[in-house]
């Protein structure tokens, strides 16, 4: 099973990213965050899950079942919204490449 | 994760990248999604489902709660602001889509996700966890692989072709009367990235440079039936009903179903069995045997009034030896092909048995093909309610075998039960109590 996913993982790892959400000026109200899918590095495109926006629609969370709403532009959240998006060093990237031997594992200070 | 140690992936080790700021272009959500999920989960049942990340007692307001659920199906498009650094990275998709039904139920997924959000990416970034998918409604699918809260959005992959985008996580927890059911309901990738190019061609020109940026599907073209083939032998599981309780159920002989005793515990009540493969048949029948309440083999068997025809009916395995990584490669894989048995109605119009693939935490991976047993109940924690589908009581097919053969052969119940007599140990193992070394004393 394990020679099956080899590529898989690599591939999965390459596009995953965490996208947090909170607001300017109010750190202490949030900040939300998810998981989300690179879609494009250059020009950056992510996709993520649309919970983290609920707290900063204009309209509340109603808007998300009006009947037959599909999409919602860009400007459908307060302006006072501030995303950020990480994800793990390419393996092309600056500071890449597989440094093999290394424990993968490190404990960093949460 | 369950995974195979592997080589590391080559990011570990290494600082992440700095956060980068990103803007929000779209709120999209599927439409298809959320007829499904209407239809599964809209009914009068639908009080009793959860799909919140917080647990049942936690204190989560109402207002929390429908928003979460409102929630569910949508996804956000970002457009991420990128330093000089990020700007020399590669250009292009990073990512291929599966087209819808192109993944067969049953096939490996691979999730990656980050629990737990933005707490500490450090340790929690790009978590992998594997599973199958385990049932398809249109762009409603359903995997076994185990996900955490913080793990929403996060993308599902297959292992062939390697890492071809299959769904987002939509939920990550499904709760049913306050049981954690141990599926994760996603959203098919392909129908929302469609959805996504229809709404920035829509929304402004500018935007439908945006469209052509969303990754192209890969593999067999849209629009051919959802592949539910599956293994010959998932057709012997079958649906049993019994007045408002129902559960899974194995065809043994055309007229011969073994079920379980909590299912169907009264002898000579009727009952209907259901299968879907290879065509959706509804047969009555009658419970000529259950066995007493305190029995640990928690079974019944139904002789059917009808020929359950051209249902393949599954090998008993003869050997077990407990499993170990050395085994791995010989292995079988090990799968269950359930109705959930403790009544929930999951996907219930569907009655298609979801899958779960368990071979790692079953307790033989021997390289025996044939039916293993009969899953009969999960462990609960009574401290916390907490139930662990993932961790079964299994009642091997050794056991039941010779009775049942016996039965099916000459109608004689001797055999069956027999079964009421079960040894201590398997009594302890079933309560998960040990004997209690002396008996307790009155306190009169």
């Amino acid at each position: 099973m394990g020679k099956q996913w080899g590529s898989a993982m690599r591939a999965a790892e390459q596009a995953g990213c965490v996208v947090s959400a909170s607001r300017a000026g109010r750190p202490e109200a949030g900040p939300w965050s998810c998981s989300g899918v690179i879609l494009s590095r250059s020009p950056g495109l992510v996709l993520c899950h649309g919970g983290i926006f609920v707290p900063y629609l204009r309209a509340g969370s109603e808007v998300l079942t009006t009947a037959g709403a599909a999409f919602l532009p860009g400007d459908s959240c307060s302006d006072d919204l501030r995303l950020h998006v990480q994800w793990a060093p390419t393996a092309a990237g600056p500071g890449g490449g597989a440094e093999r031997g290394r424990p993968g594992l490190c404990t960093p200070q949460c | 994760a369950g995974l195979e140690p592997g080589p590391p992936a080559p990011s570990r080790g290494r600082p992440l990248q700095p956060r980068l700021p990103a803007e929000l272009l779209l709120l999209l959500s599927c439409p298809a999604f959320w007829a499904h999920f209407a239809r599964l989960f809209g009914d009068e049942a639908a009080e009793q489902w959860r799909f919140s990340s917080a647990a049942p007692d936690d204190e989560v307001s109402e207002e929390e709660e429908a928003d979460q659920l409102r929630a569910l199906g949508w996804f956000a498009l970002l457009g991420v602001r990128l330093g000089q650094e990020e700007v020399e990275e590669e250009r292009g998709p990073v990512v291929a889509v599966s087209p819808l039904g192109a993944v067969a139920k049953g096939a490996p997924l691979l999730v990656c996700g980050s629990p737990f959000g933005a707490f500490c990416p450090d340790i929690f970034l790009n978590t992998l966890s594997c599973g199958v998918l385990s049932n398809v409604a249109g762009p409603l699918l359903l995997t076994d692989a185990r996900c955490l809260p913080g793990t929403e959005g996060g993308g599902v992959f297959t292992a062939r072709p390697a890492g071809s985008l299959v769904a987002l996580v939509a939920a990550p927890l499904c709760w049913k009367a306050g049981e954690w059911v141990g599926f994760t309901l996603l959203c098919a990738a392909a129908p929302l990235f469609r959805a996504a190019r229809d709404a920035l061609r829509r929304l402004r020109p500018s935007a439908a440079a945006l469209a052509a940026l969303m990754p192209p599907e890969v593999g067999v073209p849209w629009g051919l039936p959802l592949r539910d083939s599956g293994p010959l032998w998932a057709a012997a599981a079958v649906l049993v009903e019994c007045g408002t309780v129902w559960g899974s159920g194995v065809a043994v002989a055309p007229r011969l179903v073994v079920t379980c005793r909590h299912v169907s515990p009264r002898e000579a009540a009727r009952v209907l069995v259901r299968s879907t493969t290879p065509k959706s048949v509804a047969i009555w029948g009658r419970v000529v045997f259950a066995t007493r309440e305190s029995c640990p083999y928690d079974i019944a068997v139904v002789s059917l009034e009808e020929d359950l025809d051209d249902v393949p009916i599954p090998v008993p395995a003869e050997h077990f030896h407990e499993g170990g990584w050395h085994a791995r490669d010989a292995a079988d894989h090990v799968c269950c092909a359930q109705r959930l048995q403790w009544g929930t109605p999951l996907l219930q119009p569907l009655r298609k048995p979801p899958w779960s693939w368990i071979s790692q935490s079953i307790t033989d991976s021997k390289a025996n093909r044939g039916w293993k047993g009969i899953i009969t109940s999960n462990t609960r924690d009574n401290n916390t309610g907490a139930t662990y589908p993932h961790l079964n009581f299994s009642i091997p097919i050794t056991v039941l075998q010779p009775a049942l053969q016996q039965y099916s052969q000459t109608q004689d119940l001797g055999g069956l039960r027999e079964l009421d007599c079960a040894a201590e140990p398997v009594r302890v193992v079933w309560r998960l109590q040990r004997p209690l070394a002396e008996a307790p004393r009155s306190k009169l």
